[in-house]
């Protein structure tokens, strides 16, 4: 994934059946934002993998003051990239089987 | 560390703790 300076992990470990997952935000450079940035630490959450959109859940982020307008495109990307990745790893271990 | 928590309007609770010390970049 590509580097946006804004870092997204994994929370919990990944059973692979969950609906929703906990996943940990936090800016790593803040010089790749483009709106005033206040430290404001990791920032904890739950995504349902198949109902919500890292998009959705940027702008949550946006309206609850963690980022400013303008970075609400990076940090859905930032999501965006860790939940492809999250559902690649689900789809591989099923494909793998028994 | 204590964790703060910030609820959105349509309910999705944010906890913000410390960043993870290990994954601090050198700025």
């Amino acid at each position: 994934a590509e580097d946006t300076g804004v870092r997204v992990e994994l929370a919990e470990d990944d059973d692979g059946k969950k609906e929703a997952i906990a996943l940990k935000l936090w800016v790593e450079d803040p010089k790749k934002l483009k709106g005033k940035y206040k430290e404001s630490g990791a920032i904890e959450f739950t995504f349902e993998l198949e109902k919500e959109t890292p998009e959705g859940v940027a702008q949550e982020m946006v309206e609850s003051g963690f980022f400013h307008e303008s970075d609400a495109k990076i940090v859905g990307k930032s999501i965006r990239d860790r939940v492809a990745l999250i559902k690649w790893r689900r789809e591989r271990s099923v494909l793998a089987g028994p | 560390s204590c964790a703060a928590q910030v609820v959105h309007s349509a309910g999705r609770r944010f906890i913000v703790s410390p960043v993870p010390e290990s994954r601090l970049r050198d700025q």
